[in-house]
């Protein structure tokens, strides 16, 4: 589903140049669910918004369900990320004056979802990450955790093919950081959901089918063609 | 040194209002380190921005250092956030158009040290969260960890008395999480700072010297009077 050929990354020109991928190889079936691990500043959240259309390598390829996605322009890029994808951000993204139950239901008015049944997917998924009784309150009055829960159904509600995921269980205690991987495990049960999860948490890690390491801008520890 | 009473905090009115603090009772002594514990939306940032003089309880007292700091106006909790308090928050607010070695020089310089020693105590203090590499760079173009790292060397470089921290590790890898806390272990054995770090990471709370849980705005697992 994912396939990445010697992609790179570098930031700025000349002396200031930061180089953050370096001619990465990688290989995703579609139904896997793959942990993306690295320190901090190893290339973690830039390898997953490549992957996610939301932004372009310096160099190298990187085809989705056998299209390649460099060849794209802006628009056929978008059209990807609402049909294709489901984005989790490391810093949540939510629309700051509209509530978590409107923020979730965004996504399926894009796709022209009647208004009844997209207030009833969006409840369903908000009752899912156990945000029923936060559903009509705005970002600013909700806490760390429950914003991240918001990101997650938000993404999970279009039912994407790739859900990328950047440490969407960074700000949760661990009861409730288990009951979200129970949430993504069914949805994957449900429709062989591809998942790719940046994590630094060893035990998200160890529910994943497998582990991929990133370490300056390389993949250090998976098999020889990262192909998982 | 931290004396709560009856602490209560309620947002909203009426059928909207949502009571987050129910009448809490702590007290810490001046050099402990302690954990604040709790599931996701229970009151821990709340609790602390409240401590932290960012917030006014709806009712019930806060001393710190035997002042009453509910009696004070908003100019003198600015005040005593300047000279006294250190945070580091959940989500970091740095400030978006300067560097990060400028974002860590700022509280000096409301302190009125001259330049040159503003920027070396903020090299030094970055260098010890291991960002020397990264320091011209703005915070857009820095990952979440290192953000997160600049927003610990910003709180630690005025060296309060009192360290707020709001799940300082949550964005960072399990070794340099480990420097993290290595770093404000050295900075309590120097000036026996008194430390109040929020954590979803039972490994954090191991390593403070007491753990405090919080459930539903409630303290429920710590000795009788939550002395600590
Ligand atoms: N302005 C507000 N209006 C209404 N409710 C609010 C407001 N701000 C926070 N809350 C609610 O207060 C509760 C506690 O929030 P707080 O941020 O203190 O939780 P927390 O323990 O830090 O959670 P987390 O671990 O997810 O960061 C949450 O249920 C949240 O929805
Ligand atoms: N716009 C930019 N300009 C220059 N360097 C950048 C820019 N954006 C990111 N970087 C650098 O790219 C590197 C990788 O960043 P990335 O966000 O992918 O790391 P990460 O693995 O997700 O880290 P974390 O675990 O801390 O979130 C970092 O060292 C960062 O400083
Ligand atoms: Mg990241
Ligand atoms: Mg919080």
């Amino acid at each position: 589903l994912v396939q990445v050929r010697r992609l790179s990354k570098t930031y700025g020109e000349g002396e200031a140049a930061v180089t953050v991928l370096r001619a990465l190889d990688l290989d995703i079936d579609a139904g896997r669910i793959v942990a993306l691990c690295g320190p901090s500043g190893s290339g973690k959240s830039t390898l997953l918004n490549i992957i996610g259309c939301l932004d372009r390598p310096t160099s190298g390829t990187y085809h989705l369900a056998g299209q390649d996605m460099s060849a794209l322009d802006r628009t056929a890029q978008a059209a990807a990320r609402l049909t294709y994808l489901g984005f989790i951000f490391q810093s949540f993204h939510l629309l700051p004056d509209i509530t978590a139950l409107e923020n979730v239901m965004l996504p399926l008015q894009y796709a022209g979802i009647p208004l009844a049944e997209r207030r009833a997917r969006a409840e369903s998924m908000l009752a899912r990450v156990e945000l029923t009784d936060r559903m009509h309150h705005r970002p600013n009055q909700l806490s760390g955790g429950q914003k991240q829960r918001v990101a997650i159904a938000r993404a999970c509600v279009s039912r994407p093919r790739l859900l990328l995921a950047d440490e969407p269980t960074g700000a949760l205690d661990t009861r409730t950081g288990r009951a979200v991987l129970d949430l993504l495990e069914e949805i994957h049960a449900e429709e062989a959901l591809t998942i790719v999860i940046v994590t630094h948490d060893n035990s998200v890690a160890a529910w994943a089918h497998q582990r991929i390491d990133l370490r300056d801008g390389r993949i250090v520890s998976s098999p020889p063609d990262a192909h998982v």
